[in-house]
Formats: C-alpha cells, structure tokens, sequence
C-alpha cells in the first residue's frame, strides 16, 4: 500500500503528460517513466489513448517497451533486444527490480541460484546488495535473506500490473477465501451456540443433582 | 482500477501466509499437545 | 464532561487532607478509578521486568471514597519480595521526581504505589502488606496496587488488584467476597497468613477525549501484532509452572485424603463453612482455568490457520 501512494502522484504525472503527447514526442515520456527510481507500475499510462495508438505505428517500439516493463521480465528483453532500444542504467535497474517482484509471484522462497541466473548477476555479494539496496530500501520487497540455506525469504512483494487473464484467478482466489471465512464464522456461530447449550445444560445438572441432595440429607435426617 | 488491482495482487500474492511441511509438523503437534491437556484436565476435573 | 476528571482541585485537595475521612473509618476508600495512560505505563512497565518484580508509584487525587490515579511512573528498583523495603533504595528518586514534577506544573501528588507478581496473582505479601501499612501510616491517602504481567496476556485481559490495609490489630466486620485466582503453593501461605490483613478496592477506568483517539490511532498501528502474538507460544514458560504446582497441589491433596479418618468421602456440602471450599473443588477450578486459557489460545491458532494458510492461489 505504501508503494502504491508513492506512485501515485507519479503516475498521474505521466499520464497527464502522456495525455497530451502524440507518436514521437511520447518517446522520453516513456523513457522517463521507464526510468523513474519510485515508479513501477505502468498499466495506467499504457491505458492512455495516444499511448495505444501506437500500436502498428513506426513508434510502436515504445508501447513494446512499455509493454516489457508492465508485464515482462529481465529473462524477455533478453529475448527482444534487438526488436527495443538499448536500455539506459536506470531503465535495466527497473527491469531488474520487477524481475525481482514476478519471481516473488510464484514463490516465496527464491533460491539465490535461480536468482542470480534470472538478474544476470555473478556472486552473491552483488546479489545480495541489490536485494537490500534495490529492492528492499525502495520498499517493493520485504523479507529475509538466508544465507546459510542460500535463499531469498518474501514476506511482502509489491504488486505488479495485471497480466490479461490474471483477473479471473484473482476473483476466483477472493471468492475462495470470502467462502473460507464465512464457512468460518458459520462454524464459529454453532461452536457459540453447543457451548451456550451445553452450559445451560450443565447449570440444569448441577440443580438438579443439588435438589437430589437435598432430598436425601432430609429423609436421612 | 489498477493501483486497488495491485494491491489486491500483493495481498493474495502473501497467501497462503505459511506453508511449510515443518510448519505443518509443529501446529499439528502444539494441537496435540493441546488436546492432551484437554483430555488430562477432564481426567483431573472427574 | 468526560475529561472534567483531570481538573485539580488545589484547594478541594487540600481540605480533604486536612479532614481526614480514613482516620475514623478503615474502610473509606471503596474505589480506584485508573486512567488509561497510569494504566498502560503500570501494565507496559510490569511486563518490561520479566519475571522479576518492578515496581512504581502512582499520581493523582482523592474524591470521596474514590483515589483517582491521573499518572504512574516507575521506580528504580527491582525484586521487590526479596527484600523487606525495597522502596527504600529509590527514596532519593522518588523525592526528586515529585519535586521536578512540581516544577514542570504537575499538581497531583503521589497517592499509592504499584508492583507486579510475574505469575502469581495480584495479591499482597508479608512485605507488601508491611510497607503498605507504613506507608499508610505516613503518607495517607496511600493506595497498593498489584499487576500480574505474565497471567494479563494469558487471560487476555489485565490481572490487576488494588488494596489498602487495614490497622494494626483491626478485625473487619464483614469478609469480603473477593474473586477466586489460584496462588501457586510456593506463595500460598505466604497469601493465606495476611489475605485477611487488606481488602480489595473496586478499580474502574477512564479515559479524555484525546486518549480515545490516540488509543483508536495506536489500535490501527498495531492490530497487526495483536492478530500475530500466541499466548501459547509466548507463554510457555508459565504455563508448565502452572501445570507443575497444579500436579503438586493434586499430590498434597491426595496425602490429606489419605491421611484424614472418613477417608476422604466428605461432600462439599457438609463442609461447615460455605466458603470454605474443599482443596479438590479448587484444584479442579485451577485446571479448568488453565485448560480454558490452553483452548482460546489453541482455537485463535487454527483459526488463524484456516483463514490464512488455507487459501491458495
């Protein structure tokens, strides 16, 4: 959620720009957006129409890079370099950094090898510097970083835009977990009510046994 | 809208929250632990 | 109208202090209303010694037969049952404390003290009720109060009792009516000799209007770790000692049954006096009580586990 407000304002930015632009002149917004350190998410500008009108246009390289950063990883520039310009530092350190976060996606635990095969990276000392400073300082990630077991621990991985076709997982994940909780609360109502009755139960016992107790210590007196 | 789409990603993203077979191993034996108090208080309380 | 409580009354004050109310009746004081910010400096300081006693006094005012307790803060000092005054080493603490409070235009004076049982119940001792008597002697309105860390977060709610002695050689008319909590067997008769020497004041809470909405702020910042914390898991270490002195007392009492000439076939209502339970009837309490605690803590682990390991992608 942090995240999420910091870019905020940030994305609306870009979109306002993106609003006003056309064809050529979307390039450095692209570029910029694609390079901003606190942006990473890019569903909102590729939404703006001018920015869809590229598509089949000689400028359609920039919605493909747009494109690579909303959904893509490292591991699919790799495969398109030569169809996208050469990207800048920063717009490599993005790409990687949302790497980081799809690979979070599937699971929990991120084995360092899988890690540094996926970021391009060659020893663990420049992995792990990238995890803390890039990634877990810029607040995308939260975790722990074993380094006995050798692997990456996400407790909180920040949420990237929606592939098409994610949503129907997502709704289908919610409504297993609202029926989860309701079948819950049903469970937890029934268990109030036995031991409601069963307590009421219980007092009728003990009266009773107390009267028959009575009873008895008269008729022996 | 996306940015509520995100964060709804990054929540179910963190589920199951742990899922583990030593966890497994634990809860079930802290739950048996439990139980067995249970059952040696109803001993205790008859 | 609620925050009307935190106006101090200088001159109120001091007249009460001259009238003297307790002197002639050692029953005066039936009510302890603790504000919410005495309460969680008490309960957070209690809970920072561990297993070691702490303790603190406590600030504020008188009304009626109510001592209002405004503020609390702690005192130096550590282990307070392993000495016969163990506020004596914090004297020169507590005198400049009430002296730069003073100054800085805190008006209420000291009226009580406060200390923690790490898992022993909220009682007084020998050397509790000592040093409440002496203090009761010399610095009247003088209130005790006793917090139980370690059983507030097995309960889930705070453990915590005020007292006030009474007099040296006065017998009360009437026996109080006080609520059962189980005392281990290590301190029980340290608790029986002198339960009869104080009686138990009736404790409520307030709060302003500014502690409600801070509380409600602090509330939304750290539910998170309220849902997280397992009394089961962090109390561990108490519970065995309870299970422990719970199969002690099972024993003693099997050696009084064994001993006694019926044999030990004597119904609990032919006791002579009501009150009087018999060791089995509170034995029987006691494990209720701990299974009970052992069966929410268990039930908000699975149900924490149904509601979130459950669900999968």
């Amino acid at each position: 959620m942090d995240i999420e407000q910091k870019q905020a304002e940030i994305i609306d930015q870009f979109v306002k720009r993106a609003s006003t632009c056309k064809g050529e002149a979307l390039a450095p917004i692209v570029l910029e957006a694609t390079s901003n350190p606190s942006l990473f998410a890019f569903s909102e500008i590729l939404a703006v129409p001018s920015v869809a009108e590229l598509d089949g246009t000689s400028n359609s390289v920039y919605l493909d890079v747009l494109r690579l950063f909303a959904h893509g990883t490292w591991a699919d520039y790799k495969c398109i370099t030569g169809r996208i310009p050469e990207l800048v530092p920063d717009q490599v350190l993005k790409l990687k950094q949302l790497t980081v976060l799809t690979l979070a996606e599937t699971n929990k635990v991120l084995p360092y090898d899988s890690l540094m095969q996926e970021l391009d990276v060659t020893n663990v000392r420049e992995l792990e510097d990238f995890l803390i400073n890039e990634c877990m300082y810029a607040g995308i990630v939260r975790g722990k970083l074993d380094q006995l077991k050798r692997c990456f621990e996400v407790q909180f991985a920040a949420g990237r835009d929606l592939r098409p076709g994610q949503l129907g997982n997502m709704m289908l994940t919610l409504s297993n977990w609202l029926n989860t909780s309701e079948n819950l609360l049903v469970s937890i109502q029934e268990k109030i009510k036995w031991a409601d009755k069963m307590g009421e139960f219980e007092k009728k016992h003990r009266k009773e046994v107390e009267e028959r107790v009575e009873e008895v210590k008269k008729s022996l007196s | 809208e996306n940015s509520l789409l995100r964060q709804v990603s990054s929540l179910l993203r963190r589920l199951p929250a742990i899922e583990s077979e030593r966890f497994q191993d634990d809860f079930l034996m802290e739950y048996n632990d439990k139980l067995l108090i249970t059952y040696l208080a109803m001993f205790t309380n008859c | 109208a609620s925050d009307g409580i935190f106006y101090y009354d200088d001159v109120a004050q001091a007249k009460f202090q001259q009238e003297k109310p307790w002197a002639n009746d050692p029953h005066y004081f039936k009510r302890v209303k603790i504000s919410a910010l005495a309460l969680l400096k008490m309960v957070v300081h209690a809970r920072s010694g561990g297993t070691i006693e702490v303790m603190g006094l406590m600030q504020g005012k008188t009304d009626g037969d109510s001592i209002i307790v405004m503020d609390a803060f702690a005192l130096p000092v550590e282990g307070t049952e392993t000495r016969v005054n163990a506020q004596a080493d914090a004297y020169e603490y507590m005198v400049e404390y009430s002296q730069t409070n003073k100054l800085a235009g805190r008006l209420e004076n000291v009226v009580g003290w406060y200390h923690s049982h790490p898992g022993y119940g909220c009682w007084l001792s020998g050397i509790d009720v000592s040093t409440q008597m002496l203090n009761q002697q010399f610095q009247e309105p003088f209130l005790a109060v006793v917090i139980d860390p370690t059983r507030t977060v097995s309960a889930g709610k705070v453990e915590i009792g005020a007292f006030r002695t009474y007099p040296e050689g006065y017998k009360p008319p009437d026996e109080p009516v006080s609520e059962y909590q189980t005392i281990p067997l290590n301190k029980i008769e340290d608790f029986g000799v002198h339960c009869k020497q104080y009686y138990a004041l009736d404790i409520t809470y307030f709060k302003s209007s500014l502690d409600s909405h801070l509380l409600d702020l602090l509330w939304n910042k750290y539910w998170v770790n309220t849902l997280s914390s397992s009394p089961l898991l962090g109390n561990g270490d108490y519970v065995a000692g309870q299970i422990s002195d719970l199969a002690e007392k099972l024993e003693q009492a099997e050696n009084q049954l064994a001993h006694s000439r019926i044999g030990g076939i004597v119904p609990a209502t032919l006791q002579k006096k009501k009150e009087d339970e018999p060791q089995l009837a509170k034995i029987t309490r006691d494990s209720a009580k701990i299974t009970v605690e052992q069966v929410h803590g268990l039930m908000s682990q699975v149900i924490k586990d149904i509601l979130f390991n459950s669900v999968r992608q």
